[in-house]
């Protein structure tokens, strides 16, 4: 729209558009749009330049908050990763189990979804790949458990970083969550502030029910941030703005790619670049 | 619920002989949220108002019925005939007449490929074939693993090569065992990709080529967003798919991508996912679809 001369219906509708099929969703659409349609009836925002930039702030403003990783002295710093199915929580792991080790943390993983096909497979390929150490149990075993036993080995061997990861499960699986608060509960018993970091991965594929998951798991087990995954393809991740603007948990990383580096602390900046490109 | 809120537009208006342009322009506003909060695509919304005002201009409201009940019916009856309502497709595979029918699974990374191809082996042996499960997934971790777990519990032959690098010999390695084993179909795993790698859609490409299969099924999300036209259109154009599976259905995403990918593809919907089990798994419904769609 940087061909117009001047706000008009046709550029707000255009603007709607954009954001829309950005999958930012028809309420935050609304909210962002209305939060500079004062601005522009009052004429303080004058051209399509300024609508746009304006605009970008408003969104910069939403995702912006600190997005570092929770401090605690603990020994092990327990990282829980949760989400619903498919959405790269076991890739995501990987990823960050190498970046970790790199910055000479003592990293080790739990293998905590016992129940998918060849999950715990999956996951001890990429600790093999990354040179991590898994705690596991056999198939079928119990998740809480496994972390628990992973929890107990770190402290017992000092490691500086245990990730867990946990089997896919929609939000709306009342039984499933429970096991998710079960496991944090385990968890407590052998560390009272574990998990110190509770991330939800969400596909960037994903379009409003995004929104439903992370309220969902952030009533049920508290998350602490976000990791938006699969931003290598044409989706833009826009439910994450409706997201954190409601619960003000903060993106901490974003994926793109299937490869080992393809991970990176998320830039409100770069993001909101990119959404209006 | 959509209902309620037409029934209260309707209310403010008085006893309405006729939808006309006053009476409808709220109401398609608020169905247009309503598609749009569903993850229906921005332009296929367009297109789809466009029909219903068409179709709802000049409706008369038989006296046996209220204008919100019309129109919701005009609404629900557009849907459920763009999501298939004369297709007859859904729930059926087309087996060929001279075995191995073989089938592609295809679509973007976690969509349900392999748990899907489980549950269509499945389906099949119930149905008395004997199945062959092709694990063409040679680049994620344990994917071999993950779909000779299945058929293990499937108690279905699976055709692997560890040692290769080249999914489409495999593919037609596979094709070649199963004539000799005298297989009634074939289901070809594949590995998930972006529609935008040119060289993972060209290998897609020359599987298809290796194989002629005579089923390619597009495995989408139930929870896919705005960007499935964009996925959908791309593979579909690559590949010529034959059908679509949504997965994850037992959730509660609305599940508009379903009326996006069919509108841009123009392919049938045949089966939905309704869980992680290998029974989870069922023909896909024109009219529950729409109800779930407007919500
Ligand atoms: N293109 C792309 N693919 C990704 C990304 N992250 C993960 N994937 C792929 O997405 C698929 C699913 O990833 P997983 O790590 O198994 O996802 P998960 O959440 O652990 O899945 P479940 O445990 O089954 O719930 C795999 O094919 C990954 O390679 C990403 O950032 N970009
Ligand atoms: N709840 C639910 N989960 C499903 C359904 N279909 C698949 N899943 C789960 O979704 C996740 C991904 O399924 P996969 O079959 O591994 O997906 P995929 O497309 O083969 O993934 P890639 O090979 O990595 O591209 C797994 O956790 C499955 O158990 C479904 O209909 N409902
Ligand atoms: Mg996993
Ligand atoms: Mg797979």
């Amino acid at each position: 729209f940087l061909g117009r001369k001047e706000i008009d219906d046709d550029l707000l509708e255009e603007l709607e558009e954009l954001f829309i099929t950005s999958d930012i969703g028809v309420e935050t659409t609304m909210k962002i749009i209305d939060s500079v349609r004062d601005q522009v009836d009052r004429k303080t925002l004058k051209n399509p330049e300024d609508l746009k930039n304006a605009l970008k702030e408003q969104i910069f403003n939403i995702l912006n908050i600190d997005n570092s990783l929770v401090q605690t002295a603990d020994r092990p710093y327990v990282m829980m990763v949760v989400g619903v199915n498919g959405t790269g929580k076991t890739t995501s792991i990987a990823k960050m189990a190498k970046m970790f080790k790199e910055q000479g943390l003592k990293t080790c993983l739990a293998a905590g979804d016992t129940f998918r096909a060849a999950a715990i497979d999956q996951l001890c390929v990429w600790a093999d790949r990354v040179d991590v150490p898994v705690v596991k149990q056999s198939a079928g075993s119990d998740s809480a458990a496994v972390i628990f036993d992973a929890i107990q080995s770190c402290k017992a061997k000092n490691f500086d970083v245990l990730i867990c990861d946990t089997a896919g499960r929609l939000q709306t699986k009342v039984n499933l969550m429970k096991e998710l608060e079960k496991i944090v509960r385990v968890a407590k018993k052998e560390l009272p502030d574990a998990p110190h970091e509770v991330l939800l991965v969400l596909d960037a594929t994903s379009g409003q029910n995004a929104l439903s998951q992370a309220l969902k798991f952030h009533e049920d087990v508290g998350l602490t941030g976000l990791v938006l995954t699969k931003l290598d393809g044409t989706a833009k991740g826009g439910a994450i703005i409706g997201i954190v603007d409601e619960l003000r948990v903060p993106v901490k990383f974003i994926g793109f790619g299937e490869g080992i580096d393809d991970l990176k602390p998320f830039d409100a900046q770069n993001f909101v670049e990119a959404l209006f490109d | 619920t959509l209902n309620d809120k037409l029934n209260g537009v309707f209310k403010k208006l008085k006893k309405q002989v006729r939808l006309d342009e006053n009476n409808i322009t709220e109401a398609l506003k608020m169905v247009r949220m309503a598609l749009l909060e569903a993850d229906v695509n921005y332009k296929v919304v367009k297109n789809f108002i466009g029909s219903v005002q068409a179709k709802a201009m000049g409706e008369e409201v038989l006296k046996s019925l209220t204008p919100d009940q019309v129109f919701i019916k005009i609404v629900h009856d557009e849907l459920v005939e763009i999501l298939g309502g004369k297709d007859y497709d859904e729930g059926k595979i087309r087996l060929n007449s001279q075995p191995p029918t073989v089938i592609m699974m295809a679509g973007l990374q976690g969509s349900g490929k392999t748990t899907s191809a489980g549950k269509l082996a499945g389906l099949l042996m119930k149905q008395k074939r004997n199945v062959l499960l092709v694990a063409g997934d040679i680049y994620r971790p344990a994917a071999i693993d993950q779909l000779e777990t299945l058929g293990k519990q499937l108690n279905c032959d699976v055709y692997s090569d560890r040692q290769s690098r080249d999914a489409v010999k495999i593919a037609a390695d596979a094709l070649a065992y199963a004539k000799k084993t005298a297989k009634d179909v074939v289901i070809i795993d594949t590995a998930g990709r972006l529609h935008i790698d040119e060289e993972l859609m060209a290998e897609l490409v020359r599987t298809k080529e290796a194989v002629t299969p005579d089923e390619i099924l597009f495995v989408a999300d139930a929870m896919t967003g705005q960007d499935a036209v964009n996925v959908a259109k791309s593979f579909n154009e690559s590949l010529e798919a034959t059908g679509i599976i949504l997965t994850k259905m037992d959730g509660d995403a609305r599940g508009g991508a379903a009326l996006s990918i069919k509108e841009v593809t123009g392919k049938p919907l045949k089966f939905i996912g309704t869980g992680e089990k290998m029974t989870e798994f069922e023909a896909f419904y024109p009219d529950r679809m729409a109800s779930r769609i407007l919500g």
